[in-house]
């Protein structure tokens, strides 16, 4: 779990 | 991708047609607050800066120039357009945007992801998103009459953020990234500030009456 998911959303 | 992310977009994308349908159509913005639309303006400004320097997909990027163009030109009918801007109801409207920019800022200041400019702003955006509604809200309960486009619109902009929180459960079960605890506290508090307009909506859907706010 290592980096942020949501920056592909929009 | 997963389906509630794409139920949710649709949902999103759908509410902002439906509210450019309304104005465009029948040329009224009656009973939308511009303040709500500047603040949704400023979001996808905000969320979007990489929109240029970061190419994600083909779907990620046609999605952010719709939101960005309808989000900006809703603004332009209400402000600029000779016959729409006669139905905006400003002595109403008058929620002040710096009651919610302000804070959301300096909380983007210090409780974010990292101290970067692009981190700062998308959460700042985040924050935002989630009390963009409040003005909105807000002319509802003040002009007590919602025509049923308006009241499809707030419905379906709820809708579409309880959608994502579903997305970021099965992504966070699914995926080997995680959810930021930000924006899910900001997700959260964005579909609770639905939840009262949601049960009023659904009442009025049952009992097949006028959709109205208490005061």
């Amino acid at each position: 779990k290592d980096e942020e998911a949501t920056k592909d959303e929009l | 991708m997963n389906i509630f992310r794409l139920a949710g977009d649709m949902t999103h994308l759908f509410s902002v047609l439906v509210l450019l349908l309304k104005i465009h159509t029948i040329k009224s913005c009656a009973g939308i607050s511009l303040k709500t639309q500047e603040l949704y303006a400023l979001v996808f400004t905000t969320r979007y800066l990489d929109i240029f320097t970061d190419f994600i997909s083909l779907y990620n990027t046609v999605m952010k120039l719709i939101f960005l163009g309808s989000s900006f030109s809703i603004v332009w009918y209400i402000r600029r357009h000779k016959i729409v801007r006669r139905s905006y109801d400003k002595d109403q409207d008058t929620f002040r945007h710096y009651f919610l920019v302000i804070p959301c800022l300096v909380l983007a200041v210090f409780i974010n992801h990292k101290f970067t400019f692009k981190e700062v702003m998308w959460t700042f955006s985040l924050y935002l998103e989630a009390v963009a509604i409040l003005p909105q809200l807000v002319l509802l309960q003040r002009t007590r009459n919602i025509d049923n486009l308006t009241g499809q619109y707030v419905f379906l902009l709820g809708a579409y953020r309880a959608l994502y929180i579903l997305n970021w459960i099965y992504r966070h079960f699914t995926e080997p990234h995680y959810v930021h605890w930000i924006t899910w506290i900001a997700g959260v508090v964005q579909t609770l500030l639905y939840a009262d307009f949601f049960y009023y909506y659904f009442q009025s859907w049952k009992n097949n009456e006028k959709l109205q706010l208490p005061a």
